[in-house]
């Protein structure tokens, strides 16, 4: 099964088209292996993107270095799925 | 579960459970409940449909979908939801009644099998379709651009690694093309719901153009109205418009296929995430969650039914 720990899930603020534009060529950089929850649309929309640790210093120095605001959703994704898991087995016993 | 009434709808359940949910629900309540087996997933599972009639021959039809994302797990609970409010509420509901009086409902809660099953074994983060692309090592295509409504076109990715690969052809997966097989052997279908997570939106063609709908304006007070009562319940905040002004140019997707059809009442939604789970949305949030969306499908049957076309 898939293992997510360390992964994130940053909210990343666009203010303007280029900036829009920025995260978009993030999106075609396979090797980061980026999974856009939600994409990059217009300028001001929450652009959401699960981050596997690997690639997540690269991420943030990109969105650092060309002033791109971003907030961090998720800190943990397994946590998160942990959790989830934990609450379905809890009521599948009950 | 021993009864539709015992099921738990505030946890997410396997598809196991889920199919053995809707062999409860026919076997409590055979006059008004039916399920359909409308194909076969690539890998071999059953897709499931679950039919609410009062009667009549190929009355005029509302479609619903939930869970062609795989991996958007709050809409198959939802869909789970729906179906029990569906049986709680006719004979009560006087609006649901009436719309039963005259017209199908068609809901689909597991419309990708084959991902919802992968994204319990293997990986929770999947998307896809599972079929497998001669050429590439990468699994899947994107079942909401893999129809024929300007497939190909920009708004969708040609590469079979990318989350919105749209496949070799339109209709190339078995669970889009057992959609397209029903809805045109039906032929008599008015509304056509496709429900997504998450992001909080209320969706009218068109994805893949600017151009508007002929319908837009009527499209868009339906939808306003139907997000109107859905923040009613909890305040939670939708907006509403056209797929490619309110998101971005998608192609190949289900509405705009299902509006090129001639139903004109086509819509997608974006059920919420209000906080900072996204897909990973809290079991606590799933009855909430189908509640309010459950406001804004009945003014869109509502709607469906006192405008008949």
């Amino acid at each position: 099964k898939e293992n997510f720990a360390g992964h994130q899930v940053l909210r990343i603020s666009a203010a303007d088209e280029a900036q829009v534009q920025k995260v978009k060529e993030l999106e075609d950089l396979e090797h980061l292996q980026l999974d856009f929850w939600r994409g990059p649309t217009h300028p001001g929309a929450p652009i959401d993107v699960r981050v596997p640790f690997p690639s997540l210093q690269a991420v943030k120095i990109f969105l650092e270095a060309h002033g791109i605001g971003y907030t961090t959703m998720i800190e943990d994704v397994q946590a998160l799925l942990d959790e989830e898991q934990e609450q379905m087995f809890a009521l599948r016993a009950w | 579960a021993r009864s539709s009434d015992t099921f738990n709808y505030a946890t997410y359940h396997t598809l196991e459970e889920i199919y053995g949910f809707l062999d409860l629900l026919v076997a409590e309540h055979p006059q008004l409940v039916s399920k359909l087996q409308i194909g076969s997933s690539y890998e071999g599972r059953p897709i499931y449909v679950l039919k609410f009639s009062t009667g009549g021959s190929n009355r005029p039809a509302i479609w619903i979908d939930t869970g062609i994302h795989s991996r958007e797990w709050v809409t198959q609970a939802s869909g789970v939801w729906f179906a029990k409010k569906i049986t709680q509420d006719y004979g009560q509901d006087p609006t649901l009644t009436a719309i039963l009086d005259s017209l199908d409902i068609f809901l689909e809660i597991v419309t990708n099998p084959d991902g919802f099953a992968f994204t319990h074994s293997k990986n929770r983060m999947w998307r896809k379709t599972r079929s497998l692309t001669e050429g590439s090592s990468c699994v899947g295509v994107d079942p909401n651009r893999n129809w024929d409504a300007g497939f190909g076109l920009p708004g969708a990715s040609s590469n079979p690694c990318s989350e919105t690969y749209h496949g070799k052809f339109a209709n190339s997966e078995v669970e889009v093309k057992s959609i397209v097989d029903f809805v045109k052997n039906h032929g008599n279908i008015k509304a056509f719901i496709s429900i997504h997570s998450y992001s909080q939106l209320l969706m009218y063609p068109y994805g893949y153009t600017e151009e508007a709908a002929p319908d837009r304006d009527e499209l868009d007070q339906v939808a306003k109205s139907a997000v109107t009562a859905l923040t009613s319940l909890y305040g939670t905040k939708f907006e509403y418009g056209s797929i490619i002004k309110t998101i971005y140019q998608a192609s190949g997707t289900t509405v705009d296929w299902t509006y090129s059809q001639g139903i004109k009442y086509s819509f997608t939604f974006e059920l919420r995430d209000t906080g900072r789970y996204g897909f990973l949305l809290p079991a606590s949030q799933i009855v909430p969650t189908a509640q309010e969306t459950w406001l804004a499908l009945r003014i869109i049957m509502e709607h469906t039914l006192n405008h008949p076309y």
